[in-house]
């Protein structure tokens, strides 16, 4: 039953789509909704642009993550020497 | 019954490819009523992009919290270590009565730092 | 919605490297 319960959901799915891009297909034509139309595009443009400054931080983040390993291994190999002395 | 649901099967098949021929020539039709040209872009690419911006934030976010958590364990261990160092660095003082170079300023401070 | 969520992660994203770089520089001082 749970797989005609998926199956039932991937084809509400499909058609809940369907239904969303009928709901566009008139929207363009109207005046303001063709300006939220434009508004919704300046807007994804936006957040690209905050996604790339994101992706940029945390691939900086990546490179001192590997920095702080090294720096940590390092350190343990300190103080194995430090305990042989001792 | 083997039958019944064979039949089935095909009833699922069919309603599934009719559902992707009818999203498909309704895209195809929106796209056509927004030529290109005006510059603007039609409702099914934004609602595509939408869900492609969607998806890259969530893989950002989960790209970070993962990279934060390594970094937070491996901070701790830096901390760990370098007290146990020191700890045994003084050890190993007392024990060989060896005089060693005072501090300076900035290693104190940057000692504060990391307690 | 999303776009206060990108910015608020990207807030949060410089502030962790400001802190982790610090904390490079401190430990580095402590190994020599």
């Amino acid at each position: 039953s749970s797989d005609l319960e998926q199956l039932c959901t991937y084809i509400n799915e499909k058609i809940g789509n369907i239904k969303h891009t009928l709901s566009l297909r008139n929207c363009g034509h109207k005046p303001a909704l063709k300006t939220i139309l434009n508004k919704i595009g300046d807007e994804i443009i936006v957040v690209n642009e905050i996604l790339n400054k994101l992706e940029s931080e945390i691939e900086y983040q990546e490179q001192t993550n590997n920095s702080l390993k090294e720096l940590c291994e390092s350190l343990e190999e300190d103080y194995r020497d430090v305990q042989h002395l001792k | 019954m083997e039958a019944e649901v064979d039949k089935l099967e095909l009833m699922f098949q069919k309603a599934d490819s009719d559902l992707d021929c009818i999203l498909y020539r309704l895209e195809y039709e929106i796209k056509n009523s927004y030529p290109d040209s005006t510059g603007e872009k039609n409702p099914v690419t934004l609602l595509k992009e939408l869900s492609a911006i969607k998806s890259r934030y969530q893989a950002l976010h989960t790209r970070f919290e993962s990279v934060t958590a390594g970094q937070k364990d491996t901070k701790s261990r830096i901390c760990v270590t370098l007290t146990k160092t020191m700890t045994m660095m003084q050890e190993l003082q007392k024990l060989t009565d060896l005089e060693l170079s005072p501090w300076t300023e900035e290693e104190k401070t940057a000692e504060d730092q990391l307690k | 919605a999303l776009k206060n969520d990108a910015n608020h992660l990207l807030h949060k994203a410089s502030l962790e490297n400001k802190e982790s770089t610090d904390f490079l520089k401190t430990a580095k001082v402590l190994m020599k």
